[in-house]
């Protein structure tokens, strides 16, 4: 464990409870994409598996517990328990577009062609793209709420900080793994342009508006 | 280098 990772999940783990909260709070989901959170759910899903298969540390079994617990409880809030306030007008991003070619990258690169293998690298691939309906979202109404943008924030950070912590590892312990760490890269280029209108913007106090 | 999955990672 490096900051560099330590300091990744903490973002992490700061994006889902602010997103819970936010929803928690407001008794109001508006502005969140149900979509984003549906891939979210698979992301965590698919990847955790190996949580009944091997034991890493407590570390590991509790914040992969904590991400599944977060993820479904959010869609629980989304369409179940405030559903009336989910904006599904605004969310209408094709999710098939991102989980069919996910799946086929998945099994055509992968390290091993094994089910848990080809589901851990399914989620890495979906997980870089995932957050797609959401900027979508924000673009489509053109705003943003400062709670939505902190969260996207967060989240978009935790990537960019895991990318400086398998640099560290290739250096500190020659360790690499280049289906995440290019997964990595595309997931975090994805928020550059949110990052600069987070920057310009929301930590001026502005609300996030994008340009008519 | 290797070219190992990260599994201890989240």
């Amino acid at each position: 464990m490096n900051i560099f990772r330590l300091l990744g999940d903490l973002s992490h783990l700061l994006a889902v409870i602010i997103l819970l909260l936010k929803i928690w709070k407001t008794r109001s989901c508006a502005g969140i994409s149900g979509r984003s959170q549906i891939l979210f759910a698979a992301v965590y899903t698919a990847r955790y598996l190996d949580l009944v298969t091997s034991y890493i540390s407590a570390y590991n079994t509790v914040m992969k517990i904590v991400f599944l617990v977060a993820s479904y409880g959010t869609l629980y809030l989304m369409f179940l328990k405030f559903k009336a306030t989910y904006d599904h007008n605004h969310d209408t991003f094709r999710i098939e577009f991102l989980v069919l070619p996910c799946v086929i990258l998945a099994l055509l690169i992968n390290h091993d062609f094994s089910a848990l293998e080809i589901l851990w690298t399914f989620s890495i691939y979906l997980e870089s793209v995932a957050i797609l309906p959401q900027l979508f979202m924000v673009s489509k109404t053109g705003e943003a709420e400062s709670i939505t943008s902190h969260y996207l924030f967060a989240l978009g950070t935790y990537r960019g900080l895991y990318l400086f912590n398998w640099i560290y590892r290739y250096y500190a312990e020659d360790h690499y793994d280049l289906i995440a760490i290019i997964a990595g890269i595309v997931q975090t280029v994805l928020y550059c342009d949110f990052f600069y209108l987070y920057i310009t913007k929301v930590l001026k106090g502005k609300k996030l508006q994008l340009p008519a | 280098g290797t070219n190992k999955t990260l599994k201890d990672e989240l």
